[in-house]
């Protein structure tokens, strides 16, 4: 059962997905399992729905991780979280509130075909791994890859580079099935977070740009509460602030994309550490790197709950 | 060997370029090696008062190092030998699973 699971360890994409279906099958009344699509090599785009079943429609977070597939700790993250939230349910009575008022959309792995490659052939695989018919180079980068000043500064138009934006807009059916969902419900769904490593930062929009975005004072306000409520984990500090100022210009990036599409909370977060470990972070780190993300998650959360 | 030891001897070089100068030999110096960016991304994205993360090819390790120096760029070896960091990473699963 999924109590018997390890969260502690780094999990491979078959053990995650049947851990996926565990979840599913155990927790009929917080969670619901389905999938938006099939990936460049057929494998199947899975969701978990995390939250009170209710008659009318909830306010929803839009949850992605392993998005770039050597950032191991990201599909970690993902499903700690899940953890979490089926687990301190009935004692937590923040995460119930949020459980009760929101739907949670998780997508432990975005990018299945770069994960899998990256545990069974190369560790450091980032892109996914559709081919090109013109070089030998294979994989976009899924977070160059959305229809947002699609690959202008900070992405490359060389399949062989990785940062490589990819031949159009949505060309990857990874990042076009999630864009489809996400337009689909986009009404609902008041955040977006993407889980990256490795930096130790939580960035918001824009990426493209060094313009301040419409309600920025709501969204600093956010992102000030998540770093607070990390710190207060292990006592590790954040910095945090917009994508192109904190870290660096990129364009066709996933929290631009949600953004411009009408989600006012978009953040992606740069987990552990700063480079020591880099992307082969040890699983010893797995537990305080989860545990202080998902009290950051929770303060974005019940941000959207608020009026601001 | 996880990954058929293909990891043997590459490293981990953190390095720190302080002037727009350096950084644009940085850029010379990595650009036409094919070297594994971490952080950040890509080459374009080098900027002066950051720090560099590349995994560097164990055939082309010594040539970064002699580079660097000759150069007087600001450097470290974070990690000296990539294989045997997975292998310890996976070694340590192993042991849980049995335990």
């Amino acid at each position: 059962s999924e109590f018997q699971y390890d969260y502690e360890v780094y999990h491979s994409l078959e053990e995650i997905q049947s851990w996926m279906f565990e979840i599913n099958r155990t927790q009929p009344n917080l969670v619901d399992m389905f999938s938006i699509g099939k990936s460049y090599e057929g494998r199947p785009l899975y969701v978990l729905q995390i939250g009170k079943r209710s008659r009318h429609q909830k306010k929803a977070v839009w949850i992605d991780c392993g998005v770039h597939a050597r950032e191991w700790i990201g599909p970690a993250f993902c499903q700690w979280f899940v953890k979490e939230a089926i687990g301190s349910y009935q004692q937590d009575s923040v995460m119930r509130r949020l459980l009760n008022q929101l739907s949670f959309y998780i997508m432990p792995v975005f990018n299945v075909d770069g994960y899998h490659f990256s545990w069974t052939t190369d560790r450091f695989w980032r892109k996914t791994r559709s081919k090109n018919h013109r070089f030998h180079c294979r994989g976009v980068d899924a977070n160059r890859n959305w229809k947002v000043k699609w690959c202008a500064q900070g992405a490359s138009s060389h399949p062989c580079d990785d940062t490589y934006c990819g031949p159009f807009p949505e060309s990857e059916p990874e990042v076009k099935a999630v864009a489809k969902f996400l337009r689909k419900h986009k009404k609902r769904i008041k955040a977006y977070i993407s889980i990256h490593a490795y930096a130790q930062m939580l960035l918001y929009p824009y990426s493209y740009k060094y313009a301040t975005i419409p309600n920025f004072d709501c969204v600093e306000s956010a992102a000030r509460s998540a770093v607070t409520a990390l710190y207060s984990a292990y006592g590790l500090k954040y910095r945090y602030g917009p994508a192109s100022t904190t870290l660096y210009v990129s364009s066709g990036s996933s929290i631009d994309w949600a953004y411009k599409n009408g989600i006012p909370y978009t953040f992606a977060f740069e987990l552990r550490d700063t480079g020591y470990f880099g992307f082969l972070l040890p699983e010893s780190l797995i537990s305080p790197t989860c545990g202080e993300t998902t009290r950051a998650v929770k303060a974005i959360a019940s941000g959207v709950l608020k009026k601001c | 060997f996880l990954y058929n030891n293909r990891y043997a001897g590459d490293q981990v070089f953190r390095i720190h370029p302080k002037n727009i100068d350096e950084v644009q030999t940085l850029k010379n110096i990595l650009g036409h090696m094919q070297v594994d960016f971490w952080q950040p991304n890509s080459a374009s994205l080098i900027c002066q008062n950051t720090t560099v993360d590349v995994h560097v090819k164990r055939n082309d390790t010594l040539a970064v190092h002699a580079r660097l120096q000759q150069e007087h760029i600001d450097y470290g070896v974070f990690i000296s030998d990539l294989q045997e960091e997975i292998e310890k990473q996976t070694g340590y699963r192993s042991s849980r699973k049995r335990r």
